[in-house]
């Protein structure tokens, strides 16, 4: 039997640099995140170049390690929360803030690749001055259960400010170390002021994602003799 | 684009040439964000002695190599000549929107080649 028809070129470099496929039509236009920026211009030999003439040379780039994030990796993913459902709790629970159900498609990570780091970043919007809010907030995490239901809480963590965007490590709270990615993370979001004082409006969520695929890794040579 | 060959041919002892690799030959500059292209490369010349000892700064030479070149030279026969590979490589790294509008920064090692040797 015939073998199905031979990709075209444009197929065979996709497969080759371990893409499913190219992106059909043009992407809706966003920015691209700073720090992705940064990421890609430490790693580009081209910009790598740029630097040397510059700047003294450093130590050379470690293969399949991100150093400025500190973790082993190969790809990393900047994904927009699908999400953001603002949801109020029960009514016997007025007097409560907001809560948001923060949905992240993680369906284009394939099974051989392993998390080395999942940070949840979110941006809020409050009007810091009003009077109690002094104290800060508390921002809780817990996954989503079907349905618009919580789960148990993963992980709380005290937020002093939001004039800066607020940073969560999920891996090692929401997800263990080494294991396969899920097609979709739903959290359920809630940030409680912790003296009385106006609540605040998530802006934006989004999910910086540090995967490594061990076969895109090459054993490193053996020094020769 | 390529470096063309001296008089049509692999001519010339072996040695990197130049290979622009452009997204947009493919159609992919509408989601590759950076770089647009990158110098790929690819080797190209004859392995005869003495292009197949190559000075202090290139590449390993492999000893298999110069046997075949010599057996060449003083019989040619079907074992032809070494041929000229890439003898290393260097990587890159491309920023793109996925098929998700996730923006993936993705690293592939041995994009490049950085010198050529017989082999």
């Amino acid at each position: 039997a015939r073998a199905p028809g031979a990709p075209g070129p444009a197929a065979a470099l996709l497969q080759a640099l371990g893409l499913r496929d190219a992106p059909q039509g043009a992407p809706k236009p966003r920015p691209v995140p700073p720090m992705m920026w940064r990421l890609f211009r430490r790693r580009d030999p081209q910009e790598a170049r740029v630097r040397q003439r510059q700047t003294p040379p450093g130590a050379p780039l470690r293969p399949c390690y991100v150093e400025e994030l500190g973790v082993a990796g190969n790809i990393v993913r900047h994904v927009l929360d699908r999400g953001a459902h603002t949801w109020t709790p029960e009514p016997s629970a007025t007097g409560q803030c907001p809560q948001w159900t923060a949905i992240f498609d993680l369906s284009a990570v394939e099974p051989a690749e392993l998390m080395s780091r999942v940070r949840l970043e979110l941006r809020f919007v409050a009007e810091e001055r009003a009077p109690g809010t002094a104290g800060g907030w508390e921002l809780s995490v817990a996954r989503a259960t079907q349905g618009v239901g919580v789960g148990p809480v993963l992980l709380r963590q005290a937020v002093v400010s939001l004039r800066m965007p607020v940073r969560v490590e999920l891996l090692g709270t929401a997800y263990a170390h080494n294991t396969s990615v899920p097609r979709s993370l739903q959290l359920v979001l809630a940030l409680s002021p912790l003296a009385t004082g106006t609540c605040a409006c998530l802006a934006e969520a989004s999910l910086l994602l540090v995967t490594l695929d061990p076969r895109l890794c090459h054993p490193l040579a053996r020094p020769r003799r | 684009e390529a470096e063309p060959s001296v008089g049509g041919g692999p001519g010339g002892s072996c040695r990197t040439r130049r290979l622009y690799v452009s997204f947009r030959e493919v159609g992919w500059h509408r989601w590759v964000i950076a770089p647009r292209g990158f110098l790929a490369n690819y080797c190209q010349g004859q392995c005869s002695l003495p292009a197949t000892l190559p000075g202090p700064r290139g590449p390993p030479t492999l000893n298999h190599a110069v046997l075949r070149a010599l057996m060449h030279s003083a019989a040619p026969g079907p074992a032809g000549l070494p041929c000229c590979v890439p003898a290393r490589l260097s990587p890159i790294s491309v920023l793109f929107f996925d098929n998700s509008d996730n923006v993936v920064l993705r690293h592939y090692e041995d994009m490049v080649v950085d010198e050529c040797g017989c082999r």
